[in-house]
Order: structure tokens, then C-alpha cells, then sequence
């Protein structure tokens, strides 16, 4: 039932743009 | 060594934002090992995370999906909710890539009940978003519109046009 490819998932692409600036500080 | 492993931390910050996660991967490594020797787990969970984050890019998913899990349960033991959250979300975005629908629907409820209790209604709108998606890629229609509701009223409210 894996119809979608993950990297089409929008939510997750938006995720991933987020996630590339963010990072924990020490 | 505690401004070793600081230092370490930051190098690995650099290098994830200049785009080389390799060398992220290999100094966050490190930073870990020094959070360990010194028992420092705010500093562990830091490090897991940020190893999580270089390995997505990496496209190495299952290895970040273990970072988080790490995330997660210190996150968990120094009762830290927002970061809790956080690693479920990291989690189920993560088993997305992976196509693994009902793991990433397990995180993405654990992320909707704790922003539900954190009233951090942006985190909440997340979840009911991505659970939205993971349902309508298993065919649950039903259950994917149930969600698309949600995240729609909670986008009105918070006046989230796009």
C-alpha cells in the first residue's frame, strides 16, 4: 500500500527545508 | 575537554550549515564521546539530534531514525517536553522517507498529543498535516480527511494563508 513516494510528501519536503538551518547550540 | 567538546559541537554546526555533513557527522561524533566521559546528557541528547539531522542529508535514514530514537529517550529522561516532541516528529517525518506509513503515524500522534498538551497549536497543525499525508498513503481516505480538516481549522485560526 506504498503508493507514495516519500519525497513527494509535502509536509516532509517542508520538514527537510526547516531542518537544513537548524541545528542544536552548544 | 568540556571546551574540547563545546568547540567540537560548534564545528560540527559549522560544517552541517556550510552543507558538508560528513564532517558534521565526524565532529558531532566527537562532541558525543566527550558529553559521555563527562556524563553530560543535555550535551548527548544535543549531539544525537544533531548527528540525526547530518545523517538525513546523508540520506542515510535508518542511521538517523536510531540518533533520534536516542533523542527521544533522553529527551525523555530529562523530562524535556518540547524536545520529546520534537524527536517524535524528527521520527515519524523520518519513516516517511523510509515508507514506513504506520511507524511514521505512530511518532506523528505521539508529536499531536504532546502539542496538544503544550497548546503549541503550529506543532499541532504539523502533526494533523502529516498524519493527513501518511494516511492517504496507506488509503485511508477517511482517516486522511479527518486530519486535512484539522489541520485546515488550525491553519484559519493561526491565519496560515500558504
Amino acid at each position: 500500500a506504498k503508493r507514495m513516494h516519500a519525497i513527494q510528501v509535502d509536509s516532509v519536503q517542508r520538514w527537510m527545508e526547516d531542518l537544513r538551518h537548524m541545528t542544536e547550540v552548544e | 575537554r568540556a571546551a574540547q567538546g563545546r568547540t567540537y559541537g560548534n564545528l560540527g554546526n559549522t560544517q552541517y550549515l556550510l552543507g558538508n555533513f560528513q564532517n558534521a557527522v565526524l565532529a558531532h561524533e566527537q562532541r558525543l564521546l566527550i558529553a559521555k566521559e563527562f556524563g553530560d546528557r543535555a550535551a548527548e541528547r544535543r549531539a544525537y539530534c544533531n548527528l540525526g539531522n547530518a545523517y538525513i542529508f546523508l540520506g542515510q535514514f535508518e542511521v538517523a531514525a536510531e540518533h533520534y530514537k536516542r533523542t527521544l529517550q533522553l529527551a525523555r529522561q530529562l523530562r524535556d517536553r518540547a524536545v520529546e516532541a520534537q524527536a517524535c516528529y524528527s521520527l515519524g517525518n523520518t519513516y516517511t522517507l523510509l515508507q514506513d506509513y504506520e511507524r511514521a503515524i505512530d511518532y506523528h500522534l505521539k508529536h499531536l498529543v504532546i502539542a496538544q498538551d503544550l497548546r503549541d497549536r503550529i506543532g499541532e497543525g504539523r502533526a494533523c498535516w502529516s498524519l493527513g499525508n501518511a494516511h492517504t498513503a496507506l488509503g485511508n481516505h477517511e482517516q486522511a480527511l479527518h486530519f486535512a480538516e484539522k489541520h485546515l481549522e488550525i491553519s484559519k485560526e493561526i491565519g496560515d494563508r500558504n
